[in-house]
C-alpha cells in the first residue's frame, strides 16, 4: 500500500486520527487516546485494478494493463480504492453501568489500500 | 463499494471542502465505534469510578512484562529478616543463632545476606573495631572462621556486615550460627547490644523457585 503524499491522485492511504479528547469522548473511553481510522482515497485506473494489496507491484500492473486492453469496453470501469489490510481497535471504556469494559473491534484501522 | 456504471466514492465524486470532509469523517468514526459497541449513543457515566479500580484494570490489562515466564514458573525474590536467638555469650564474644521455618528452609537460594548489629560505645572509646566472624551450619557444630572485617566505629549505632557464601549456605539450609569476636583498638570500649530494641538480625535477599510464597513479618 501507498501512503498519500501531496499531489498524487493515485489510490493511497490517507491518515486520519480522531482524538477522543477533541470530540469529548475521553471521559468514557479510557484507552487509547484516539482512533487512527485512516481511509483510502485516489484514482484506480483500470490498468492497476487487480488483486487488492498488490496493485502497486509493477508486474501486476503490467499484467493488468494487458488484461484491461483485452477486456476494455466490457468491464466498464468501476475499480475501487479500498482497504486491503486492516487491524483491530482495542478499546477500554466505561459502559452505561460504569463497568470497565475491554474489547477488540476487528477491522477498524486501515493499514493499507489498493485497487479492487 | 462500487456502484454499477459509476466510479466508487473513494475515487472521486463531489468535492467537499476540508472542514466539511473532516466533519464527515469524524461523524463516520463516531458512528462506526458506537455501532460496533452496539450502542445507540455514547454512555453517560452515572457514578464515578475509583482510581484504584481503574489502576487495577490497567495493571491486569497490561499483564506481566513481555517475555516474562508464566507466573507458576517464575522465581520470586523476597527479603527475609531473621532475628537472633542469643546463645552463650561473654564479654569477648557474642554468639547468635538464626533459624528459618522448615517450610522455607532448603527451597530458597540466598542471593545476599547481611548481619545488622548494634554497637554501644563506652565513653571516650572510638576507633577501629576488627570483627572476627565465625560461622557454623546446621550440619556442622564446629565454628570456622568465615571472615575478619574492619569496622570504623565512631559512634554508637547499627553496623552491617555482609555475610559470605558459607554463612549464606548455612542460612538457606535453615540454621545459621555466628560468633562475633571483637578485636582491635575499640574492642575493650564497645559492647554488642542484644536487648529487645537492639536485637541483631540477618537481612537476606532470597529467591524462591515455584509457587511457594514467603510472607515478610
Amino acid at each position: 500500500g501507498i501512503d498519500c503524499q501531496g499531489g498524487s491522485s493515485m489510490c493511497c492511504r490517507q491518515e486520519f486520527f480522531v482524538d477522543f479528547r477533541e470530540i469529548g469522548w475521553h471521559d468514557w473511553i479510557i484507552q487509547p487516546e484516539g482512533y487512527a481510522m485512516n481511509f483510502c482515497t485516489g484514482q484506480c485506473p483500470l490498468h492497476v485494478a487487480g488483486m487488492p494489496g498488490i496493485a502497486a507491484s509493477f508486474h501486476t500492473a503490467v499484467l493488468n494493463l494487458l488484461k484491461a486492453n483485452t477486456v476494455a469496453g466490457t468491464a466498464g470501469g468501476g475499480s475501487c480504492c479500498v482497504p486491503t489490510t486492516r487491524r483491530p481497535l482495542s478499546l477500554l471504556y466505561y459502559d452505561r453501568d460504569s463497568n470497565i469494559v475491554k474489547t477488540d473491534i476487528p477491522d477498524m484501522v486501515v493499514e493499507a489500500c489498493g485497487c479492487s | 463499494t462500487c456502484r454499477a456504471g459509476s466510479q466508487c466514492p473513494a475515487c472521486g465524486g463531489p468535492t467537499l471542502d476540508l472542514e466539511s470532509q473532516r466533519e464527515l469523517l469524524l461523524d463516520l468514526a463516531k458512528r462506526s465505534i458506537l455501532d460496533k459497541l452496539h450502542l445507540s449513543q455514547r454512555p453517560t457515566l452515572s457514578r464515578p469510578v475509583s482510581r484504584a479500580a481503574l489502576r487495577t484494570v490497567l495493571q491486569r490489562l497490561h499483564g506481566p512484562p513481555q517475555g516474562a515466564p508464566p507466573e507458576a514458573n517464575r522465581a520470586q525474590d523476597y527479603e527475609i529478616i531473621s532475628f537472633a536467638d542469643t546463645g552463650l555469650s561473654t564479654i569477648n564474644q557474642t554468639r547468635l543463632d538464626f533459624y528459618l521455618s522448615n517450610r522455607t528452609a532448603g527451597v530458597m537460594e540466598v542471593q545476599q545476606a547481611s548481619l545488622m548489629f548494634f554497637v554501644q560505645l563506652l565513653p571516650n572509646a572510638s576507633g577501629t573495631l576488627k570483627m572476627k566472624v565465625l560461622v557454623s551450619g546446621s550440619h556442622n557444630t564446629n565454628l570456622t572462621l568465615a571472615t575478619r572485617r574492619l569496622l570504623e566505629v565512631d559512634a554508637s549505632g547499627w553496623y552491617q556486615l555482609l555475610l559470605g557464601p558459607d554463612a549464606q549456605a548455612a542460612y538457606s539450609q535453615g540454621h545459621l550460627t555466628l560468633e562475633l569476636v571483637p578485636e582491635g583498638q575499640a574492642a575493650q570500649g564497645s559492647v554488642i547490644l542484644l536487648g529487645a530494641a537492639h536485637r541483631p538480625f540477618v537481612a537476606a535477599r532470597v529467591r524462591v523457585e515455584g509457587k511457594l510464597r514467603v510472607r515478610r513479618r
